[in-house]
């Protein structure tokens, strides 16, 4: 996958992090000290249709120029998160027990064109 | 899913920064709370004090060392939670001790348990074997009466930390309307408490448990 720059157009992976402190969650969520809650931002023009990030080999960028200009499909594809893992999280309930979890896929790793 | 020329990612490229970061926040929070399926955030809790939580995290980790199963890393997709609960001090007489565990309903009513563990410190028991008794207390299904769902006798000898496996009255405490367990410990009448004073020390009770989310009924097709 690729991570945005400043002027990234293509569909790359954004980062973005939350402080908890920022949002006055760190007196509940004990670890860890914010979310990294990056996201996947850009265009995915028909040709990058199947690339997982911007780095697929020659090959596979040219036949999906073939399939783009046989015009198959007439829609761009998604620039969606292709890997994820979860966020471990440490905190307080409402009753002052400490819950330890892991939520699945909540930390996008990789963008990709659908 | 796509609809018409726009990708659920574009929408957010769209705004401007200051409400784009605005956007992403409220997203983050509300994310978080519906994953963990909390209405709200937590109030400010009063969290047990750091000794007491320091000796928990050391034995629970001592326990995770000794079990085969890696608790906390989903297996099959599903998420798994790992709970510590501390004890509330409860009335007491010169040979009982009553401790309460409450569980919150967001976490009891969506997950099942998979294993509890009640940890106990006895404080100096005096000279000589201890007769004490352990009895697992809870709400009967009829009215706020208690029942009591199981008992242990023990034999202390000297001062030091018992765990009991409480798996099966966790389990069933869970499918209720309030998941709150009560322990009452009887002792000698001349051992006086055999606890550590709440909150001031690093022995005080408590619970841990593994469980988790639960699964709707599965459908298999030949």
């Amino acid at each position: 996958g690729v991570d945005c720059g400043a002027d990234s157009r293509m569909c790359c992976r954004r980062e973005f992090f939350v402080d908890f402190k920022e949002i006055g969650w760190e007196d509940w969520i004990i670890q860890p000290e914010g979310y990294h809650m990056n996201y996947c931002a850009g265009l995915c023009p028909l040709h990058m249709a199947g690339i997982p990030g911007l780095a697929a080999s020659f090959h596979t960028a040219v036949l999906n120029r073939i399939k783009a200009a046989s015009a198959a499909a007439a829609v761009d594809s998604c620039c969606v998160p292709t890997q994820r893992r979860p966020l471990s999280l440490l905190y307080y309930d409402r009753d002052s027990n400490i819950v330890k979890t892991d939520i699945p896929d909540m930390i996008v790793d990789s963008c990709g064109c659908t | 899913a796509a609809t018409g020329e726009w990708c659920p990612a574009c929408g957010v490229a769209t705004l401007a920064p200051a409400a784009q970061r605005d956007a992403l926040l409220a997203l983050a929070k509300q994310s978080i709370l519906a994953k963990l399926r909390l209405p709200g955030r937590p109030s400010v809790p009063q969290p047990p004090s750091r000794a007491a939580l320091l000796t928990a995290l050391r034995r629970m980790r001592a326990q995770r060392s000794d079990a085969a199963a890696t608790p906390g890393m989903p297996r099959d997709g599903l998420q798994e939670y790992e709970l510590l609960s501390f004890a509330e001090a409860g009335s007491s007489t010169s040979h009982s001790v009553h401790l309460h565990f409450r569980f919150s309903q967001e976490v009891a009513g969506s997950t099942e348990i998979q294993q509890a563990t009640l940890y106990l410190f006895w404080a100096a028991p005096g000279r000589g074997a201890q007769p004490v008794t352990v009895r697992l207390l809870q709400p009967g299904p009829a009215g706020p009466n208690m029942t009591v769902a199981s008992e242990t006798r023990l034999e202390v000898q000297r001062p030091g930390w018992t765990t009991l496996d409480i798996g099966a009255a966790v389990r069933s405490l869970f499918g209720q309307a309030t998941p709150r367990l009560t322990v009452e410990l009887e002792v000698p009448e001349d051992w006086g408490s055999p606890l550590p004073s709440e909150h001031s020390d690093s022995h005080w009770p408590f619970v841990v448990a593994q469980a988790r989310a639960r699964t709707a009924h599965r459908v298999h097709r030949r």
